[in-house]
């Protein structure tokens, strides 16, 4: 299973 | 004061329905701009962008910037009670902790408000950087539904190729594999039903076909369907929404083994 990554780490708060 | 007409309701309908699903609660955002939202889903992989420009509607008052928070839930089963050709007005007050749909028959034989509370969501923003995509591959929406479904009865991730040969969709699972293959045709009669692929770059991303397949759900809102990738960062599915604006997804890739 290919793990998940989360759009968080693409992504940074503004 | 806010007040937002939206003569083709029917988008907000759909809009309502493709989204609801994926994300629990998210703040509307309204400004002199338009009516927006961005909101991740709980497990933080998907990430709904929407924006609906203020000259698509007939009439829009916002006057200040307002954020309100909303159950996405509860705002689908409100608009699902406007009829499809009907008008919907949007009002709040500043500060106010409700929100009203007011929905218009075309004739104006008939007009219902719901009143729906708002809720306090603590949510946070995040900045999407301007990308230079390494491939974009537009195509008819029902295609990209179609081969999204049939691919989930067959493994639970797509890896998507964009080559010079066209896109290809595969995926495996216990019972075999699948290859799906979408090549450019621009050679059709209706545009709508043409498939577009602008490569800089191949690219190669891994993705969940449950998340995908609920961005489909957006099918309806426009018959062209826009995937854009490059490797190592997000795909984005887009709907434009009429002239008005757009439902984006955002989607994290998996991690290739």
């Amino acid at each position: 299973v290919n793990p998940q990554r989360q759009i968080t780490s693409f992504f940074s708060k503004s | 004061m806010l007040e937002l007409r939206l003569v083709q309701g029917s988008l907000l309908k759909k809009v309502m329905e493709s989204i609801k699903d994926l994300v629990n609660d998210a703040n509307f955002d309204c400004s002199a701009t338009g009516f927006s939202l961005q909101a991740m889903d709980s497990s933080h992989v998907a990430l709904v962008s929407l924006l609906l420009r203020s000259e698509g509607f007939e009439h829009y008052r916002c006057d200040r910037n307002l954020s309100m928070g909303m159950n996405l839930g509860n705002m689908a089963k409100m608009l699902k009670c406007a009829g499809n050709d009907d008008i919907v007005t949007i009002k709040a007050d500043d500060g106010g902790d409700c929100v009203t749909f007011m929905f218009e028959s075309p004739n104006q034989d008939k007009i219902a408000d719901f009143e729906m509370k708002l809720m306090d969501i603590d949510s946070e923003h995040l900045g999407i950087p301007e990308t230079e995509y390494e491939a974009i591959v537009r195509m008819p929406s029902s295609e990209f539904a179609r081969i999204c479904k049939d691919l989930s009865t067959i493994g639970d991730t797509v890896l998507i190729s964009v080559t010079k040969e066209g896109v290809r969709f595969s995926t495996k699972g216990d019972i075999g594999t699948a290859n799906i293959v979408c090549r450019q045709n621009t050679s059709v009669d209706k545009p709508e039903e043409a498939t577009i692929i602008e490569m800089e770059t191949p690219v190669s991303l891994t993705f969940a076909l449950r998340y995908m397949n609920s961005f489909t759900k957006a099918t309806p809102l426009a018959t062209q369907v826009t995937v854009s990738l490059s490797s190592e960062l997000p795909v984005v599915v887009e709907y434009k929404i009429g002239e008005m604006g757009y439902l984006r997804f955002y989607l994290a890739p998996k991690i290739e083994e």
